[in-house]
């Protein structure tokens, strides 16, 4: 169980880091993009 | 279910007190003709058998002498020291090979959670007061020698065919001493346990009048069920409610004892049947004069494996470990006896077993289903949990944390990217944090069992 609930963690963790590294680059381009 | 462990039969002859010297000395199959299985519980089976000397019937539990027999020496020196029509019976015991014989009271009609099962219906409230009746004296009995039974539920009450309940199932008991006036030890059945037994404030005696009353709930015998134990009625007080004076006698649960046991047999009986045609059609091709062996052996024995495997039925897939059952969702649907003992129990407990740490569920004791009472509950919390849910947010227990739910992801494009930057600077130490709260948590739970087993361990060692 707590093995489980690890994985969930990291995964959970993992997720959220690549939504926020994709919503940065979004922003990047985006800004690349006005200029 | 605990099976009928113990069960007494027609009382017709003398009632035997114990066994003769004479047969104590003797190898037990010398004794008694062992005639059929009732029962199998987590220390052995239970056989029904005859005592050679009187003719009469009596239940004997083989207990393997490699599993835990300190439990088991309790549960015997409990019964031994007791003398009552309303507690189960002890007679003697044998050492057979590597298995205990202990030979007991033995109980026709079985417990009656058995009965209720095998007939599948309720009680009337006129079978349960005389039934609660009879477990009321019991435990007056008991109480007044100091001891607590910590296990009172239909499982552990057997009748006899006469209709008398007997208490059953002392392998949790206590004994409260002069020195030691309240136990702390967690014992007992969850949705059968006393709150003050729960939260560990130390209990006495009226523990086991709350367990009564979970039994009765469904009748409003509620008097059973006063939080406080200093103003919890005892078994003597309750003997004389309404609802137990007006008890009937035994003899109206006659009726209700024949409808099981016949229901009983029929079942029996068709499932060898089923057995004999299936064994008819697996021989199909054999000669004839094989064919007849292999039949009237097949059937012989499997009858007796049939009996105990329906009796043991409804007991349940395979029990895990405690830490399974830590899970709530597994816990409510396994009703085994549980043995918590604090580590703090520092009441001056003399008893090796409450002081070794053991932490126990006990197979056959497991109930099919909860009490109708904890579905209302659950009920009733499920709404006032979807009450303040409001906004649900699409997470599950293990993600209850600081980070946004699957379906919020798109809050965060409504960050700045310098929000952006920040959250994903602190996100390495949060999930650090996160991970050492979890390990934290399952720490806390894993060390009452880690000390459990080391206590067990010790024990053997010593034993």
């Amino acid at each position: 169980l707590f093995m489980k609930e690890l994985e969930h963690i990291v995964k959970s963790y993992e997720a959220y880091r690549q939504a926020l590294l994709s919503e940065v680059e979004a922003r990047k381009h985006r800004q690349q993009w006005y200029a | 279910v605990k099976t009928a462990e113990t069960h007494r039969g027609p009382s017709q002859g003398p009632h035997l007190k114990k066994l003769s010297e004479d047969s104590l000395t003797k190898q037990p199959e010398e004794v008694f003709d062992v005639l059929e299985k009732l029962g199998e519980g987590s220390y052995g089976c239970v056989f029904k058998a005859n005592y050679k000397e009187t003719g009469e019937i009596v239940a004997i539990k083989q207990v393997p002498v490699e599993s835990d027999l300190q439990e088991i020496i309790k549960e015997i020196a409990i019964m031994q020291q007791c003398n009552s029509p309303h507690v189960v019976r002890y007679y003697g015991s044998y050492f057979k090979n590597t298995d205990l014989w202990i030979v007991m009271e033995y109980c026709g009609a079985g417990s009656v959670s058995d009965i209720i099962r095998i007939r599948n219906k309720t009680l009337t409230e006129d079978e349960i007061a005389t039934i609660v009746q009879s477990t009321l004296k019991g435990l007056e009995y008991l109480h007044f020698m100091r001891k607590i039974h910590r296990d009172i539920k239909a499982g552990n009450i057997l009748l006899n065919t006469e209709g008398q309940a007997k208490l059953a199932d002392f392998g949790v008991a206590g004994q409260l001493t002069d020195t030691m006036a309240k136990r702390n030890t967690v014992i007992g059945t969850p949705f059968w346990m006393a709150p003050e037994v729960i939260q560990e404030i130390g209990y006495n005696c009226v523990a086991d009048i709350w367990t009564v009353g979970v039994c009765a709930v469904s009748l409003g015998f509620l008097q059973c069920l006063v939080k406080n134990p200093e103003t919890r009625a005892t078994a003597t007080q309750l003997l004389q409610h309404k609802f137990i004076k007006s008890a009937k006698p035994n003899s109206i649960l006659r009726a209700l004892i024949a409808d099981a046991m016949e229901i009983k047999l029929k079942r029996q009986e068709e499932a060898e049947q089923r057995e004999q045609d299936a064994d008819d059609d697996d021989n199909s091709d054999e000669d004839e004069v094989d064919q007849g062996t292999m039949v009237r052996a097949g059937t012989g024995d499997s009858g007796t494996i049939r009996a105990a495997g329906s009796l043991t039925g409804s007991l349940g897939s395979t029990a895990g470990t405690m830490i399974e059952h830590e899970d709530t969702g597994t816990l409510q649907s396994q009703l085994g006896t549980m043995v918590i003992n604090s580590k703090d129990d520092d009441d001056g407990d003399d008893d090796d077993e409450e002081n070794a740490g053991t932490m126990k569920r006990r197979d056959e004791t497991i109930q099919p289903a909860k009490p109708s009472f904890l579905e209302y509950f659950e009920q009733k919390e499920k709404e006032a949990n979807s009450h303040n849910d409001g906004g649900g947010r699409g997470q599950n227990n293990a993600d209850n944390r600081k980070l946004p739910g699957e379906g919020d992801l798109e809050v965060i494009s409504t960050w700045s990217v310098e929000e952006l930057r920040g959250k994903l600077a602190s996100l390495d130490p949060q999930m650090e944090q996160e991970i050492e709260e979890i390990r934290q948590r399952y720490q806390a739970k894993r060390q009452p069992i880690l000390d459990a087993i080391e206590a067990k361990k010790r024990r053997q060692q010593n034993f």
